[in-house]
């Protein structure tokens, strides 16, 4: 510490008034009448005071102090948010073995994770045994599933994911969508053709090829608007207007809300708008039809 | 059982196809509303279970009340929306809210949680636009008492100047943004510091005051602080910090 205390040590009686920091009004201060063995018996306690982000800096500093191989576990559990104060090559060096400590560095109370960070956090609970489970699956969440390395999404059994709740993967980048939507397909397959099969899909479809869309499309799912300008833009360009109808269905105006959107635009562009005229919800923009009066059958005779 | 989102949207087709006596289910039921179960119900059964969304308090997504709103607008069951959440009506297609009960509409949409719908978006622009038209208040900013009673969270989306122009009810409307945006915080500041009602000048607050300001107390700015006696400000942080023990960091540290 840099300066003299001048308002008493921090004790752990001090610490029983829920406001004591107001006596505190400075991060030298609190550094200055912070000690160690303090800190290291009322980590929790400290922890519950809403502290400026100085006073942080100050608690990791003296932590370091007291822990120079890295924080113990017992230790992690109480970290909460000052657990985002630590950058990935510090969490290389703690042992996460329990999903309970996962569990506690990743509560959503105490703030988000970067990716690195949460990659190297994930990579040594694994690295001491761990496995993606389904209740470690849903402390992750979509986001986080998202930061993960491709071979660390490889891991995943899909039975976790068929136990697991609903996961926004929407973030993710177009390879981690596949990759889980391979696992999820494998997960629900027993479900397939019965009607909980698209709830169950439907988070996933971001990694659905044209082909398992097209064999949605026939099933009546009325997919929302969201969910569609989710899918892969690549196979959403190999689906016909009669695809889009089934696909849709009751939200299918919905499209016309969102003909601008990249995905759509691209899409409606590769359409006669013949065929788009059967929609009858106004869009525009389609390939003008080869024959006066064409329909699609009409081109597939003429092809 | 509390059943979570997930198995909740799992059941649902099973459960429809089991009874129609809807009052039977659970909000937590509810709220796996599933748009292709739905879409096979009759108009009757249709409206009750949506009624009965309302009834329960069951808690729907954008998606989900999108569907809603369509299958009843399909169903030409528009007509009846007193019987609907609030947040159902906030997806209506406009176009077939009549004028004779276009102010009982807007005002019950009102009540709805206008974050449901995109800042921007085309409904939640029209809602508004229609709204002011319903209610004759044009492009007026100065807002009377009737109208801020009115128009309840549409306010959130008007310009900030409505903040300064209109009658101090509008400080109710602004407790039901989810976010003010600076400009909105500005405005709020240069009222709540000059000193007219309901709150007169902040020389005069007590804790009490600050509270009965609710969220608006997070946008108050350092001037404003400095001008509240001191003991009032210990005893209103005394109090937040009882009232958010055990909640998260986050909503502490604001």
């Amino acid at each position: 510490a840099t300066e003299e205390c001048q308002s008493g040590p921090i004790t752990a009686s001090t610490l029983e008034d829920p406001l004591f920091i107001i006596l505190y009004d400075s991060a030298g201060q609190f550094d200055a009448c912070l000690d160690k063995e303090v800190l290291r018996g009322s980590l929790a306690t400290l922890l519950e005071q809403p502290l400026p982000n100085d006073y942080l800096v100050v608690m990791k500093r003296k932590l370091d102090e007291l822990y120079p191989s890295g924080v113990p576990e017992d230790q992690l559990r109480l970290l909460g948010f000052l657990a985002h104060q630590y950058n990935a090559e510090e969490i290389r060096r703690w042992n996460v073995t329990s999903s309970d400590t996962l569990a506690a560095l990743l509560n959503p109370d105490n703030g988000a994770w970067d990716a690195a960070p949460l990659r190297e956090l994930v990579a040594r609970y694994i690295a001491s045994g761990g496995t993606l489970s389904n209740p470690i699956l849903d402390l992750l969440g979509g986001v986080y599933l998202c930061y993960l390395g491709e071979d660390q999404l490889q891991q995943i059994n899909p039975e976790a994911i068929r136990n697991a709740e609903k996961l926004d993967i929407s973030t993710c980048p177009q390879s981690k969508k596949d990759i889980l939507y391979g696992k999820a397909s494998t997960a629900f397959s027993p479900e397939e053709g019965t009607s909980p099969y698209y709830s169950l899909i439907q988070p996933y479809l971001g990694g659905a090829s044209a082909e398992d869309l097209k064999k949605l499309a026939r099933s009546q799912v009325d997919m929302d608007i969201n969910t569609f300008l989710n899918l892969n833009p690549e196979e959403l360009q190999a689906l016909s207007v009669q695809d889009v109808r089934g696909l849709l269905g009751v939200n299918l105006p919905d499209l016309k809300g969102a003909e601008r959107e990249p995905s759509v635009a691209g899409w409606i562009r590769r359409q006669y708008q013949s065929d788009l005229d059967t929609l009858r919800i106004g869009l525009t923009g389609g390939m003008p039809s080869p024959l006066p009066t064409g329909s699609s059958n009409d081109r597939v005779n003429a092809s | 059982k509390q059943w979570s989102s997930q198995q909740a949207a799992i059941l649902f087709g099973n459960v429809l196809s089991r009874t129609d006596n809807y009052t039977e289910l659970s909000a937590f039921i509810l709220q796996g509303f599933q748009c292709n179960a739905a879409g096979k119900l009759s108009a009757g059964q249709l409206s009750s279970l949506v009624r009965e969304v309302k009834m329960k308090n069951a808690n729907l997504s954008d998606g989900q009340l999108s569907c809603a709103a369509r299958l009843l607008a399909n169903h030409n069951l528009d007509a009846n929306f007193t019987d609907y959440p609030p947040d159902v009506l906030l997806f209506f297609p406009l176009d077939q809210v009549d004028g004779a009960n276009c102010e009982r509409f807007y005002s019950l949409a009102s009540q709805g949680d206008l974050s449901l719908l995109a800042n921007g978006s085309a409904q939640r622009t029209r809602l508004l636009e229609n709204a002011l038209r319903c209610f004759g208040v044009g492009n007026s900013t100065a807002l009377r008492k009737e109208h801020l009673q009115h128009l309840g969270a549409f306010v959130c989306d008007m310009d900030a100047s409505v903040i300064n122009d209109s009658d101090p009810e509008v400080l109710q409307n602004l407790k039901l943004c989810p976010e003010l945006s600076n400009s909105q915080v500005m405005a709020l500041n240069t009222r709540l510091s000059s000193g007219t009602p309901p709150y007169n000048a902040p020389e005069s607050w007590n804790d009490s005051t600050l509270e009965d300001l609710g969220p608006l107390a997070f946008y108050i700015n350092r001037s404003i602080w400095n001008r509240i006696n001191g003991q009032e400000r210990v005893a209103f942080f005394r109090s937040l910090s009882d009232a958010y023990d055990g909640q998260s960091a986050a909503q502490k540290e604001k």
